[in-house]
């Protein structure tokens, strides 16, 4: 039991913090086992410091930064014990274009080397590009979900005319 | 073991029997705001066992069937079925390595799970996926909002992260 | 008090029905006053119901249309007693592009009749595109902070190269 | 009342002298991710009387003084000053309908508004903005994120919406 805990800390803290400074493209992460010395009572700390920038409280940090270092985290647990799917909804809503590039960067290496499925929900154009395939829902019939799959050109429009 | 198919029918808006393949790698989901999205992602967590009718966004669980329209009288059932592929040998009712798991609801009557056509508890899903770490509280489930969830909880509440991935 | 507070009430929800039809473009919306029966005491509880969709509970509409119904509110709140100033931070990240133009239209409106001022901050280039001007804040220097007007076409490499 | 000017100094990441000058209309503030957006509307929020730490995303009020970067050493003090044109004639130490309101904030030590270079206290500010339906926590100034917590809200913790229009 507490070995498994322990040495699961530790390959998710590894992973985070290599994702954490290939996101920021630098800076620093890592997690702390606070409030307990047994870490099976222990809570879970994050101390971040994006490149240039003093370590400091992570509420602190912008909108775009926590989004960020969130995704770092969730794709480290998901490296350190691979889930077979993994759905993201709309996390690139507060990011800049540079980091939803960034972002689309990482889901694609991680794809690139497993079976594992990605749904991923997005309004960015530059998101939906990076899709291996893409579906639309709308609602031709007001009030009622329809699925269709799309290729990329008609994806453009979707978005376009709601 | 591999998510391959979703199915809905009656759930939320997807009123329509509707069904999404799901291949390995990237699958973009789009579309106007409102037009269900996100009721799709809803429907996955719900089938893998969710109990909460918060979760799904709702006052109470039967929030999940198909309210009506404009055009259309509410409904009375939901049904959502998630095909599997390569489960471990050992899970329960697994035929060949394939199972498709249901959840159905029926209005004022609670919720009940089948796996390739039998019955099963919930308990029999929950551990289903506990051994694949995931599950509808997954953290790779991360839904509209939610990410920066992990980052304005407190230590204790990230514990699970760490459970899981263990 | 109570009559004012009455009164006020009246000219919120007037104008919060009217800009929720508006940027639904159909729809309808309406505030009550719950919990008791003295304006002092009572909440104000939320109906909302986009075209073609049944009235139900706030929290099963979607990320957008939330989103949607809160500026209403917020702007209906503006139109009943206007304030000096108005800050909008982020509001169209969640929104789809045919709703950030209507949010756009909206505050074009406003302001034309007003001497209102309006802080918008945003990474949505068509949002960037209705600005009467804008301002950057850089970070040339790591970890500070530096202001500079710019034009449009410089805006959209602000926002590219990050 | 017409908001102006507003001048930061060793506030957050604008350690440096920064003016943002205040016209009718629509103005955009753009710019990547953590460069300094939201901070500079703390600074608006913090000059008009903000008495949480937490509605400045810090676990205390120094936390708004710039607390140094890779290259800079941190600051002990910061400060603001927010030009206001057309005040009313009854408005605290208002000279021809202009008023210059400052806060100034040192660390360990608190911080102190003047209005005009003369001290006055945080209730002459408050009701300075009190009567013209805005302040520090006004409906129509919305955080990054918040658009949405007025409908989370429960029915109660929106009457502040009614008070400020009435
Ligand atoms: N039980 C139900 N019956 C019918 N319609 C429902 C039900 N529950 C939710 N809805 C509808 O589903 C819509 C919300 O869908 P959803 O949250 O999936 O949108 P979305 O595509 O994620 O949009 P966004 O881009 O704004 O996040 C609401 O407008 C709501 O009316
Ligand atoms: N007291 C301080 N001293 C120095 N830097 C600070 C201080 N407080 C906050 N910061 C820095 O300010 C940055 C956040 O800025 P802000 O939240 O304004 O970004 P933003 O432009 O709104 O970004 P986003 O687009 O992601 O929302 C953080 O990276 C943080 O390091
Ligand atoms: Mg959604
Ligand atoms: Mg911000």
């Amino acid at each position: 039991g507490r070995e498994r805990l322990l040495a699961a800390f530790d390959v998710i803290n590894k992973h985070f913090g290599t994702l954490f400074t290939r996101l920021f493209r630098g800076g620093h992460a890592h997690l702390t086992l606070v409030d307990s010395d047994d870490p099976f009572e222990a809570g879970l700390e994050i101390m971040a410091s994006p490149p240039g920038k003093r370590l400091q409280v992570l509420s602190l940090l912008s909108g775009g930064e926590q989004a960020l270092t969130a995704i770092a985290l969730t794709m480290a647990v998901f490296l350190t014990n691979p889930a077979p799917i993994c759905v993201l909804d709309e996390v690139d809503a507060p990011l800049d274009d540079q980091n939803v590039a960034r972002v689309c960067d990482l889901l694609e290496e991680i794809t690139r080397g497993s079976a594992t499925r990605f749904l991923v929900v997005t309004h960015h154009p530059m998101t939906m590009a990076r899709m291996q395939r893409l579906f639309g829902v709308t609602m031709v019939e007001r009030g009622i979900s329809q699925l269709v799959s799309v290729d990329f050109k008609v994806a453009e429009n979707l978005r376009a005319v709601g | 073991m591999d998510f391959v198919r979703l199915r809905l029918y009656g759930f939320k808006s997807f009123v329509e029997p509707t069904e999404l393949v799901i291949e390995p790698g990237l699958t973009g989901i789009v579309g106007p705001n409102g037009c269900g999205k996100s009721n799709l992602i809803d429907g996955l967590r719900w089938v893998m066992g969710e109990t909460s009718a918060r979760q799904m966004r709702g006052r109470e669980m039967d929030d999940v069937i198909f309210g009506g329209s404009a055009g259309r009288p509410l409904r009375n059932v939901a049904e959502i079925s998630l095909s599997l592929e390569n489960v471990p040998r050992d899970a329960v009712h697994s035929e060949g390595g394939e199972i498709t798991l249901s959840r159905r609801i029926e209005r004022n009557q609670g919720s009940t799970y089948s796996i390739n056509g039998r019955d099963v508890r919930a308990r029999d899903v929950h551990l289903l996926f506990a051994d694949q770490a995931t599950g509808a509280r997954g953290t790779t489930l991360v839904s509209q909002g939610g990410i920066g969830e992990v980052i304005g909880a407190k230590p204790a509440q990230r514990r699970a992260l760490l459970e899981e991935a263990a």
